[in-house]
């Protein structure tokens, strides 16, 4: 799952 | 990193910044919901608990610093240095009437059951509706400070902005994340209405009413 990846996103 | 991602991240920053000094130059935080900074500070406290677990970014390090930091200065303003300018008698929202429902449904939908994941989780959902308590106390005391409407209107274009980033990455990168997605369109709708009056009265009048 890709979302587990790390959050790049603030 | 795309133009609507960076824009955004810049009317988030923007918003804190307006907010922390409309109270440090006035010396006063009348009008400002403490309850939604507490709320605020706690969804970047179980936001960012990932910079002591892995590293993305000299810029994502730095903003996610900033925003905690200033969450936490802005909390202090109102609940220590300015206590005597608070309005707390205006300020009568219930937050447990948000964070417990939230906190259940972070525990429900996740992306994983883990302890990381959940405070994410967590920390999106809250977000969504901690401006709540300000919103209420606009609507029970009639009015804001144009100062406030602005901090207001750059808070709620920072989630719509990502909304645009989410489209684009998932057209040029195939990436969506469902749970950021659906709190974010609930987040910018509750902004809508005031919107429509920042738009319609604040420019023109120079008092929110």
């Amino acid at each position: 799952d890709q979302n587990l990846q790390q959050k790049d996103e603030l | 990193m795309n133009v609507f991602r960076l824009t955004g991240d810049l009317s988030h920053l923007a918003a804190i910044i307006i907010l922390l000094l409309k109270i440090w130059k006035t010396r006063s935080c009348a009008g400002i919901s403490g309850k939604s900074q507490i709320l605020f500070a706690l969804v970047f406290t179980t936001r960012y608990l990932d910079l002591l677990t892995s590293f993305i970014s000299l810029y994502n390090t730095c903003m996610k610093i900033i925003y905690v930091g200033c969450a936490y200065a802005t909390v202090y303003l109102i609940y220590a240095k300015f206590r005597a300018t608070y309005d707390g008698n205006h300020d009568t929202f219930r937050i447990e009437f948000l964070v417990v429902p939230v906190g259940g449904l972070a525990f429900l939908v996740n992306h994983d059951f883990s302890p990381l994941e959940i405070l994410w989780t967590f920390s999106i959902y809250l977000e969504s509706v901690a401006i709540l308590p300000q919103l209420f106390m606009i609507s029970k005391t009639g009015e804001a400070e144009t100062i406030t409407t602005h901090y207001l209107f750059c808070l709620g274009v920072y989630r719509a902005l990502y909304l645009f980033n989410w489209i684009w990455r998932f057209y040029f990168e195939g990436f969506f994340d469902m749970i950021a997605i659906v709190a974010g369109v609930v987040q910018t709708i509750l902004y809508c209405d005031f919107f429509y009056l920042y738009v319609t009265k604040v420019n023109a009048v120079q008092r929110f009413q």
